[in-house]
């Protein structure tokens, strides 16, 4: 089946957000209790953190802005804790 | 500011360093210069000292790498990660890893070492990043001419926190970040730009559109770096699409947001006399083609249709803007009216009656 238009992008940006908490925000979903509370996505938390950290506005989503901060080149040093 | 996780910190004053390799993007004096520079940052505002070593083990080695260099922390190729740095102590403590895939410079172009080294060496001391968007500890890179750096406040202050002052009778201080809902903000110069509002201030601006209730810090070099800091006056020419920046004799012209040309023009080229060091405000009005600059308590007036300044000009400002006194900040036209700021207030011109008709806090863009 061809690729929906689109899908490609949503697929990088996926990872570079998960990429980018893991390496800057302790983001490790593969450590997640599957007994954890459901409605608290620990993305969405993250992501809030991060938007938090610089100043953006705190929607838990990988919002344009928000793409745009992570794209920005910078210090390898995680944000959080060592 | 902040401290990293545990405290860490140096127990001697006295440390050293050893510069391991050097890039091939730089002349060799070049980067021993910017690490030299890097260092003195940390050591004019704290109780320590650094000294190069060119062999054995130093406190802080510093390194070029690339790729997969064996301490956990891969780096990415050109951009993304530039550099990191560990925590104080033995062994690997305290060095310092730049991405050898990237394009380092002294200058503008590429990435700026001095900079770069003088961020990661806050983490060898023990500063963690900084959610202060003008402090040396935010964790992306942004530009400012090396011969302008001062040590932000938020840094001075958390390095303080770690090691306390430094032993020179002067204690240091550096500039701190703008906050955009302070009631004593002012301004250095404000423009229109294609019915956005640019706000200029020290080594920022705020963008802020009409339509959209939040307002954008910015540094200038994030978009402009070869703008200088500090610009002092700026309006727009919406017929020619320009927006004219000025700095001292200088000035700068943008076409949208590319700058127009790679250097600066003089301010005597428009008409001014000599003795005109500087302009402190400025707007065009679109309807006459009549582009106003203050200048102290005077003003001159500019036609941009005939590139010239009219006859007859200067003036005192008070005579023609009453209520407006002298040291205008910033000015711009917005509908029917003229904004003057002058400190953390503004003025509302109408200038079909010739008078204020009301005053607000500089800051009443921001929706604070």
């Amino acid at each position: 089946f061809p690729v929906a238009p689109g899908t490609e992008d949503e697929d990088k940006n996926t990872q570079l957000v998960e990429n980018y908490l893991r390496n800057f925000y302790k983001f490790e979903p593969e450590k997640q209790s599957p007994f954890k509370n459901k409605n608290t996505n620990p993305l969405t938390e993250k992501l809030k953190e991060m938007q938090t950290f610089f100043g953006l506005k705190v929607t838990g989503k990988p919002d344009v802005e928000t793409l745009e901060v992570m794209k920005m080149s910078r210090c390898g040093v995680p944000d959080v804790g060592q | 500011y902040r401290l990293t996780e545990g405290n860490p910190k140096w127990e001697r004053k006295d440390l050293t360093y050893r510069i391991v390799n050097y890039t091939p993007d730089m002349n060799p004096a070049d980067v021993d210069k910017a690490i030299q520079n890097a260092f003195k940052v940390w050591s004019d505002v704290a109780p320590l000292t650094f000294k190069r070593i060119y062999d054995g083990t130093a406190d802080i080695m510093m390194s070029f790498e690339i790729g997969d260099h064996r301490d956990n922390s891969p780096f990415d190729g050109p951009n993304g990660l530039l550099a990191h740095a560990f925590q104080p102590g033995n062994n690997i403590g305290g060095d310092v890893h730049f991405d050898e895939a990237e394009f380092w410079t002294k200058g503008s172009k590429g990435y700026n070492l001095f900079f770069v080294a003088a961020h990661e060496l806050g983490h060898s001391l023990g500063l963690s990043h900084s959610d202060d968007p003008g402090a040396l500890m935010y964790p992306t890179y942004s530009y400012i001419e090396p011969n302008e750096f001062r040590l932000p406040q938020d840094d001075i202050n958390g390095i303080q926190a770690i090691y306390g002052q430094s032993d020179g009778p002067i204690k240091p201080t550096g500039p701190t970040t703008p906050v955009t809902c302070d009631p004593k903000l002012t301004f250095d110069a404000v423009a229109t730009l294609r019915g956005e509002l640019l706000f200029f201030k020290d080594r920022y601006f705020w963008r802020k559109h009409s339509q959209i209730p939040e307002v954008e810090l910015n540094f200038i070099s994030l978009l402009w770096p070869n703008l200088p800091s500090g610009i002092q006056a700026a309006y727009e020419n919406v017929e020619k699409d320009h927006v004219f920046l000025f700095k001292e004799n200088k000035y700068w012209v943008l076409n949208g947001y590319e700058l127009v040309y790679n250097h600066p023009k003089s301010i005597y080229d428009l008409g001014f006399p000599k003795n005109v060091k500087r302009i402190n405000a400025s707007y065009s009005d679109e309807n006459s083609g009549k582009t106003y600059f203050f200048v102290g308590d005077k003003y001159w007036r500019y036609d941009e249709n005939r590139q010239a300044m009219d006859q007859g000009y200067p003036r005192k400002i008070i005579k023609d803007f009453p209520g407006i006194g002298k040291n205008v900040d910033a000015v711009f036209q917005h509908d029917r009216y003229i904004y003057f700021f002058i400190g953390n207030r503004q003025y509302q011109f109408d200038p079909n009656v010739k008078r204020v008709v009301s005053v607000m806090k500089s800051n009443s863009w921001f929706n604070c």
